[in-house]
């Protein structure tokens, strides 16, 4: 319903402001409902000011930029309406080692509502994991697990 | 964990009995290129109900099933196993921990289980609605689509705040 | 080297002047997320003649002009000159070196020059036709397009095939 | 003209097959035309199998397998028509550190004739370059050069 679609509106874009602040740490971001083909079906648009920049259209954010805004806003909406489940793959590819340590820091904020399940190469990640799956592939062409590293020491931050 | 347990068999490349178990805390998940990573995340989605079969990289649904290699052969069915713990009663169901099932066999017939009991595709789908894993999920994001939301139209983006209502 | 010099001033990020020199054996440019370095890959396709602003992710193609920051005015022009040993005379043109240079007003006017003359785009495009920098160039891979080939149709291939010809 | 492309065809696929087998160690590749809409105008099927598997489409291949093969696609275009110059942006993003090893290893044997300028994350490519260029943005907004290696002791091999 329509009421329910703008109170859902309205809170996630008040949280998607907040968590841009914390993940760039600073800079602004919004959400706007646009005039969509029609009143009743509303587009939405995403504006994102990192630090100190003055972007024309959110086209010419940068691949890791991008894929920052996309982490904003999913977390947005887990906000509001956490699940109790999620499978991340390689979303961490684009990202360098500081926006990887923001990215785990904030995940780890939601630990305790959401299971996460993130599929990585990146070394920085893993330490922040507290179960450990290996796949392999010594029979070419059959996935195997390999070992499980339970409850690894997390250091404790 | 709401999450419990994975086991697949048969799907794609996992030619033999895996399972998954899950604890508190994040899971990562690693491995070299090719060895069957984002299989599992495919995995999740199609026993969850996923009936789109380019969502799974593949050109058919059948190409889900364990199409052999050097030294196995092709095997005849796929079966993806999700345990949940359902003690919150998070699914609209009275189980305490509710197991799906989906299997496919080289036939194209399917069959789809509920605690180990045979039913329907919508009786699955309908248990999720609410999670967020629903029809348009926004909590499984696949390879190199993470910034799907932020280069779709305005239009598009629409789906997942409908989803998220 | 083949590309000796790259000067980018006023183009997207670059609002000082940058001058990039080139020596044997590859080279690598690194920096953190949004810094600059796929502008510097935008410049490198734009001082070569491309005319359709979304292949470098602007809406139109005065986006390319710097637009200020939080302590600098927007500028009024983007320029980018390439300068390139033409020895081998690698370029059909008589120059040991051809420094070409692209100009881009806030007005929607461009130039284009030659070892500092006006020219007309089509003498730029005209040299490279056959160096795989010309129309589809598939010497130019795009930040997240790398699998563009294996993922498109096999009628769009053609087109790689057809400017390797 | 047609033979002109049929030529060019012919000599990019058998560099094609011979590249896959180099950069995959091992696997099969093969390029093929297919009736495309017209006969003038036929379109091109990939098709690749990475050691000891059966694919039954490409489309199956994975992330990093996907990247490999685009990568044995250009370097077989170049081994037919070296193009002077090419730039690569991040094109080691979704590879493991044994084929990004792999892949720095074919891109220097192309070195001698075709000048590679690589946008990269990867410490590992970094190594493989005798030029470094680092940017920054210590003023928020504005793109600076920072500072230029030049020569960097390239570990013979
Ligand atoms: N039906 C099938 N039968 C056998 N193997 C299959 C089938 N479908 C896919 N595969 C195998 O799965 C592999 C791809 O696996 P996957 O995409 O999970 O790799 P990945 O671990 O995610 O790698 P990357 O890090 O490159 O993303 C393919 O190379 C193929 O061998
Ligand atoms: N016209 C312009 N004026 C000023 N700044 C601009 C303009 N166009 C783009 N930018 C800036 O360029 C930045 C993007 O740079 P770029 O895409 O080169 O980053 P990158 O170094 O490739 O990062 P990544 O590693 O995430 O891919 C944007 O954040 C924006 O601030
Ligand atoms: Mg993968
Ligand atoms: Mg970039």
């Amino acid at each position: 319903s329509k009421e329910l679609f703008d109170k859902t509106f309205a809170e996630v874009s008040t949280n998607f402001t907040a968590i841009v602040k914390n993940l760039f740490e600073g800079g602004t971001g919004a959400l706007k409902l646009t005039n969509g083909a029609s009143p009743q079906e509303p587009g939405v648009e995403i504006s994102v000011q990192p630090p100190g920049k003055r972007l024309q259209s959110i086209s010419l954010l940068s691949g890791g930029e991008k894929a920052l805004v996309s982490i904003c806003l999913l977390f947005a909406i887990f906000l509001h309406k956490p699940s109790p489940f999620c499978v991340l793959d390689e979303i961490d590819a684009s990202l360098d080692e500081a926006n990887v340590g923001r990215f785990n820091k904030l995940l780890n904020s939601f630990a305790g509502k959401t299971q996460f399940i993130l599929i990585t190469h990146n070394k920085l990640t893993i330490t922040y994991a507290s179960t450990l799956y290996g796949i392999t592939m010594e029979v070419p062409g059959v996935s195997k697990l390999l070992s499980v590293q339970l409850e690894k020491m997390v250091n404790s931050e | 964990p709401f999450f419990k347990k994975l086991t697949i068999f048969g799907f794609k490349s996992f030619a033999e009995k895996t399972t998954f178990k899950f604890h508190e805390g994040f899971t990562a998940i690693v491995g070299p290129n090719g060895c069957g990573k984002s299989n599992i995340y495919d995995a999740i989605r199609w026993v969850l109900g996923e009936q789109n079969s380019y969502l799974l990289r593949c050109p058919s649904m059948t190409n889900v099933i364990f199409n052999g290699s050097a030294d196995q052969k092709p095997l005849g069915v796929a079966e993806v196993s999700l345990t949940i713990g359902n003690s919150s009663k998070i699914l609209p169901i009275e189980f305490n921990e509710v197991t799906i099932t989906r299997r496919l066999y080289r036939s194209g017939e399917s069959e789809y289980l509920l605690n180990k009991a045979p039913c329907r595709l919508k009786d699955i789908t309908h248990l999720f609605l609410d999670t967020g894993l629903g029809h348009s999920p926004y909590s499984l994001i696949e390879q190199n689509k993470v910034d799907f939301i932020v280069n779709s139209k305005s239009q598009e983006r629409r789906a997942i705040f409908e989803e998220a209502a």
